[in-house]
Parts: structure tokens; C-alpha cells; sequence
């Protein structure tokens, strides 16, 4: 473990806190995609299949049951609470999330590092989480409302793949022999698919005011 | 084939 990687899960962690933190303080998920919820709910169930049979530490271990756990809490508010589920914007989180699923799963099934369920799984829970942000940055553009929580939560999803970025060549230069090129790639694309967003966050951080995104 | 130490990230 090194500190780019824990800063990472810790940005990850933090940023799933404060999404649950809005909704659970405003009662409200206003501006936020129950589809990139969704998405990232199966991007955790299909990466830690590996939670039933191998154990690798505490810290892993606690981290992805806190991940799998909380994801499943905000969709529960969002599909189940009589009051937040009012408030989620189904007419505009119309994002056709089948054209990620189905690319993502053929291109498992095409680029992997072994021909397993487990690992096929694992793969396209990698594939998949580089684009699982996508219906959530539509739903910005279209209702254009960022509300400072939902953004706080955008920048720093985005931010924890950035850092697991640095993690990756940190790890490249200290450990020999340590190659992950589908999770480095995939991360690269992850990172580059938050990087018109991070320039109007940044943009609005520094003229001190409300986000808010172009035409 | 992905080994141990590929598989401790989150």
C-alpha cells in the first residue's frame, strides 16, 4: 500500500459519504443519476466476487463490503424512501445504460487476462466503471443544475481514479515486474472522461462561484 | 493470469 493509493480509496470513500450525506441531510437526490447508482452497484458486486473465496487483508476486505453496502443504501433511498424517491429526476436520467453494459461485457470477454467467470467479471466491472459516470454527467448537462454536494461528490470520483493513476506508476517504478495494463488503460479513460468537468468545477472554485455548465 | 499482488487494489 502506498499513500497515492490510500489517498485514493480514501478520496473514493469520502465521495460516496457525502452523495449519502446529501441525500440522507436534504432528504433530497435531486441532480443525481440513479443510473450511474445502479451502475456502480453492479461495477462492486462483479469486481469483489473474490470477497467469498480469497482474502487478501482487513483493509480490503472491510473497504469492499463498506463499498457494496453503501451503494445499495443510495439506491435504496433513491428507489424505495417515500421521500427522496419524489425527488429523483426519472424523466431526465434516461441514459440508455445497455450501450456501456453489453460493449463493456464483449470487450471483457475479448480482453482479459484469463478466460474465467470470475476473472471475465472482473474485467468488465473494470471496463464498466470507466464509463459508469457518464448518465450522471448527461443528467448535469440537462438539468444544469449542480448543486454544490453533487459536485463536491463528482470531483472527487473522478479525483480517486486520478490518484490511483499516480498509484499505478508509483507502483510500475518501486515493484518490479508489476504490469496491469486493461485496469491502467481503463483507468486512464476513466480519468479523461472527468476532465471537462474538472475544468468547470476548478473554474467555478476559482471565481468563487456557483457551477455551472456551458449550453 | 493476474497475480496476487495485481489483485490487491480496489
Amino acid at each position: 500500500m502506498n499513500i497515492f493509493r490510500l489517498a485514493g480509496d480514501m478520496t473514493h470513500l469520502l465521495s460516496i459519504i457525502v452523495l449519502l450525506l446529501k441525500i440522507q441531510a436534504t432528504k433530497s437526490c435531486a441532480g443525481v443519476s440513479l443510473k450511474t447508482q445502479e451502475l456502480y452497484a453492479v461495477v462492486f458486486v462483479t469486481r469483489y466476487l473474490d470477497l467469498f473465496y480469497s482474502f487478501i487483508s482487513l483493509y480490503n476486505t472491510v473497504m469492499k463490503i463498506i463499498f457494496l453496502l453503501t451503494a445499495f443504501t443510495i439506491i435504496w433511498y433513491m428507489r424505495k424512501h417515500k421521500v427522496v424517491c419524489q425527488t429523483y429526476d426519472k424523466e431526465q436520467d434516461t441514459f440508455r445504460v445497455l450501450f456501456l453494459i453489453v460493449p463493456c461485457f464483449v470487450l471483457a470477454l475479448l480482453v482479459n487476462h484469463e478466460m474465467s467467470v470470475t476473472e471475465v467479471l472482473w474485467t468488465f466491472s473494470i471496463y464498466l466503471e470507466a464509463v459508469a459516470i457518464l448518465p450522471q454527467l448527461v443528467l448535469l448537462q440537462r438539468t444544469k443544475n449542480v448543486d454544490n454536494l453533487t459536485g463536491n461528490y463528482i470531483f472527487m470520483l473522478g479525483s480517486y481514479r486520478a490518484l490511483y493513476l499516480v498509484n499505478w506508476v508509483y507502483r510500475y517504478f518501486t515493484e518490479l515486474g508489476y504490469r496491469q495494463w486493461i485496469v491502467w488503460v481503463s483507468g486512464t479513460v476513466q480519468t479523461c472522461v472527468y476532465l471537462d468537468f474538472f475544468y468547470y468545477y476548478v473554474q467555478a472554485w476559482r471565481n468563487n462561484e456557483r457551477m455551472k455548465l456551458p449550453g | 493470469k493476474r497475480s496476487s499482488k495485481q489483485k490487491d487494489e480496489l
